[in-house]
């Protein structure tokens, strides 16, 4: 069972996992606007990231503990962490199916960005993967947590403050997988092991960006 | 637009901003 402790914060973490949800607004005007060249596409992609960058910050602020560590230090974790972030919230809307009936048009505008299908495939395999997953809000949500508070991110001074507050949602997120999916005792590890895929999008996004810049 | 800024501007931005429309 989750302690009061834990409870209270997971209940704050899932208000602001919700509350910092893609505004509605992008997502129909995904849809609205008709079919857009390649270049409409890169600017409405890039966009996109932006706002999801903007939205994972304003989360990231809101993780209990986070504001108290040093300031460049939490620079430090969200850049490192930006774009596994990006790609774990993109697999909840894929999977959760948060933008209803407009998610098989964004999988089309990203399959006609520009974007080599060599990135593409395993991007859509990961979102795949992680669907197989059936996991709940709580899990994106404390996954989320646990994927910025990673201490091992490159010019991150105190890590042992950023490993403490990362086990603490480790901690929650380890219950919730026993509570959600009793009957598969690997849940837990398989979610962990996600992480591993996630990193390699992060490895590869700033070349996925220049091929993608140059096509 | 906030797209042209790097990661890290955006970062810096928001850490100070508020986004929360």
């Amino acid at each position: 069972e989750l302690t009061q402790e834990q409870m209270n914060l997971l209940q704050y973490v899932m208000d602001s996992h919700v509350k910092n949800r893609l505004p509605q607004s992008l997502a129909t005007r995904l849809i609205l606007q008709e079919d857009m060249g390649s270049d409409d596409n890169f600017v409405f992609l890039t966009e996109m990231a932006t706002r999801h960058v903007q939205i994972l910050v304003e989360f990231t602020k809101k993780l209990p503990g986070f504001q108290t560590l040093d300031h460049e230090d939490q620079i430090a974790l969200l850049k490192g962490s930006a774009v596994e972030a990006m790609f774990l919230r993109s697999a909840e809307l894929f999977n959760r199916k948060l933008l209803e009936r407009h998610t098989d048009v964004l999988e089309e505008r990203i399959r006609k960005s520009g974007i080599s299908h060599d990135y593409i495939n395993p991007m859509f395999h990961f979102y795949k993967s992680v669907g197989e997953l059936k996991m709940v809000e709580e899990e994106y949500a404390l996954l989320t947590a646990v994927v910025i508070l990673t201490p091992d991110r490159q010019y991150l001074k105190d890590k042992e403050s950023v490993e403490k507050l990362q086990e603490t949602f480790l901690h929650i997120l380890e219950k919730i997988c026993k509570r959600c999916h009793p009957d598969n005792p690997q849940h837990f590890a398989r979610l962990l092991g996600r992480l591993t895929e996630l990193r390699t999008f992060s490895h590869h996004h700033a070349d996925m960006l220049m091929s993608w810049r140059v096509n | 637009p906030a797209s042209n800024l790097g990661l890290e501007d955006i970062i810096r931005k928001a850490l100070m901003g508020n986004f929360d429309d």
